[in-house]
């Protein structure tokens, strides 16, 4: 279990009078394979062991701090740096595009979604912008149901764009209007098209990128493909209900510079949680 | 000449790397790698050759061992097993369990045998409507109940129902679930009880990375695995997932998804996983 091989070497370290370069190599090797073990893109992660191999060399512990209090510091706030801190979803009006790759929960976070803003006294309101899923609509309707949320949708019109241009019409009196669209991924260019339409069509104020926490090391490349498109402004975890660490997000956080909103944990509607650098972190480290 | 071990240990590093940006999980890295580190210590390279290529040659061995398990021949199985064969589908959440059933009864009808499938996911939003859309296009019979029915009594259903048509095939979808969550995982063990499956199949997603590993052995400490389908490796996934899976529990990948439609199904073939791990 690599979190307890990081936290061996990090005792190595406590025991240790002064923090010495074959110990420096010794944890930077533990932690890489902690963050390799929790998916973190590879060539992130040998530029951040590099950084905190450097920084744990050159840099003086502070005043008190024990040496392997100084190096946890150290990868602590090297993964902070990445991550960017969380931040708040806005109340005001405003239009969401939820985008990523197939299964990564969109459709089932919308639901979540619409509870969340409409318990804050907000009016919501849902377009079924996936028209290549089978019953992607009745799926969403299902879940408009629960959450009490009016859903927009026409079944059999397999054209995304003009459903979301006559649903933002249909929703001009709402105050957040969610678009669900098709899972997709970089190397299917007619749909990274039709994502990009329903963006320049929508002009959606946040465009969030769903994704699985159990991704691997495609995170960081499919983000940076959606990253390209429509520019997204916030990540949305999946699924961290499960064992997977979530080291994807931070390969695409760290891509496209969006910070984490939400994270989901589980398969009901309640189940979404705003997001806890710190707690992620410590989880992630094992 | 002998292995200069410091020069070992920087090429294994390289190779190590590929793998990892390749999905394969760590715990089975380091066994292949420790595995290659006792079998090329101490021995001597040959004049000519280089220590890239006979390492390289050795790990791509390595591999193959993994992977090449007894392959699961899944023609073979359809052909020669007794009537109605009954195939259960279990995996995580999203993993495209549903969607290979879907490709799963194009392929059999396509071979001339009659299929019968059990809509045991009762519980997500549209599950139940999403496979009849696929039995509606398939032209095959969907045994369903209700949202919120017991996906044991729906399976049981569909047996006795292929039974009485002599139907060669019964395929249970059932909900996505994560292996952690025990509540979940013994309803599982319930429905195998009372379904008797003669085949379960683990879908996995080639998108995963380290969590294979961990599916994987969950759902065969739990039920018991026969064989593994990949789905999405069409997603530019290297699927690195599928040795993960392969090493920790021992069982045949025997289908890779490469995509939505159908016909987005391929027999699983060691060597062409191979190329892509190292590419
Ligand atoms: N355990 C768990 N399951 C989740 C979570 N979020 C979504 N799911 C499940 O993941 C599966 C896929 O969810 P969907 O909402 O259909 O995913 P999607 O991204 O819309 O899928 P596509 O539209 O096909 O690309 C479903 O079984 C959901 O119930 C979560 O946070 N935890
Ligand atoms: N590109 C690609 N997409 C796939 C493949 N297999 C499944 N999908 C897509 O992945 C998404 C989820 O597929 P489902 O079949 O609903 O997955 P599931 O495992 O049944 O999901 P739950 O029942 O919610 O756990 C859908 O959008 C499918 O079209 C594949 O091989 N390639
Ligand atoms: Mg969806
Ligand atoms: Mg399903």
């Amino acid at each position: 279990n690599l979190g307890e091989s990081l936290r061996n070497t990090l005792k190595k370290i406590a025991k240790a009078s002064h923090i010495d370069k074959n110990l420096i190599k010794e944890i930077v090797r533990d932690i890489q394979r902690a963050l390799l073990s929790a998916d973190v893109n590879v060539k992130l992660v040998l530029k951040l062991t590099k950084e905190v191999e450097r920084r744990a060399l050159e840099e003086k512990p502070l005043a008190g701090m024990s040496g392997r209090e100084h190096v946890i510091r150290i990868i602590y706030d090297e993964l902070v740096g990445v991550l960017g801190g969380a931040r708040e979803v806005s109340l005001k009006k405003h239009v969401i595009m939820m985008v990523g790759l197939y299964g990564q929960g969109k459709t089932t976070t919308i639901g979540k979604l619409s509870k969340f803003f409409s318990k804050k006294g907000l009016q919501v309101g849902v377009i079924a912008g996936d028209v290549h899923r089978p019953a992607a609509y009745e799926q969403l309707a299902q879940l408009g149901e629960q959450a009490k949320v009016p859903i927009y949708g026409e079944p059999g019109n397999k054209d995304a764009v003009s459903i979301v241009e006559r649903g933002l019409k249909k929703m001009l009196k709402k105050d957040i209007v969610i678009i669900d669209t098709s899972g997709r991924h970089s190397l299917e260019q007619d749909l990274i098209d039709e994502m990009e339409n329903i963006y320049k069509v929508s002009k959606a104020d946040e465009r969030f990128l769903v994704i699985d926490a159990a991704v691997g090391q495609q995170a960081g490349p499919q983000a940076k493909a959606f990253h390209e498109t429509v520019h997204i402004t916030g990540v949305i975890m999946t699924k961290l209900d499960g064992t997977a660490k979530g080291g994807g997000a931070i390969s695409a956080v760290s891509v496209t510079k969006a910070p984490i909103v939400f994270i989901g944990i589980g398969e009901h509607m309640d189940d979404l949680e705003m997001f806890d650098p710190p707690r992620f972190i410590s989880r992630l480290l094992g | 000449k002998k292995i200069n071990k410091k020069k070992l240990d920087s090429v294994i590093w390289e190779l190590e790397i590929a793998l990892y940006e390749s999905d394969v999980a760590t715990s089975v890295v380091e066994e292949i790698k420790n595995k290659l580190k006792s079998e090329i210590e101490g021995v001597r390279i040959r004049r000519g050759l280089s220590l890239e290529k006979v390492i390289t040659r050795a790990l791509k061995n390595a591999i193959s061992n993994v992977l090449a398990i007894d392959p699961y021949d899944f023609d073979r199985v359809i052909a020669e097993s007794k009537r109605p064969i009954i195939m259960m589908f279990v995996g995580v959440n999203g993993t495209g369990k549903t969607t290979s059933i879907a490709k799963i009864v194009h392929r059999l009808h396509k071979n001339n045998y009659s299929c019968v499938v059990a809509a045991c996911d009762t519980f997500r939003a549209g599950a139940i409507e999403q496979l009849q859309k696929h039995a509606d296009k398939l032209n095959v019979k969907l045994v369903k109940q209700g949202a919120g029915a017991d996906p044991a009594a729906i399976a049981f259903d569909a047996v006795e129902h292929a039974r009485a048509r002599n139907k060669d095939v019964v395929l249970i979808d059932t909900a996505g679930r994560m292996h952690s969550n025990a509540n979940l995982m013994s309803e599982m063990a319930k429905l195998k009880r009372v379904a008797k499956p003669d085949v379960i199949i683990f879908v996995g997603d080639a998108l995963a990375g380290n969590d294979a590993v961990e599916q994987a052995m969950k759902f065969e400490e739990c039920v018991g695995i026969d064989a593994a389908i990949l789905s999405k490796i069409d997603a530019d996934a290297k699927g690195g997932a599928a040795l993960s899976i392969a090493h920790a529990v021992g069982k045949p990948i025997m289908f890779v998804g490469v995509g939505q439609e159908y016909k987005d199904l391929q027999e699983f073939n060691p060597h062409w996983m191979l190329k892509r791990l190292f590419n």
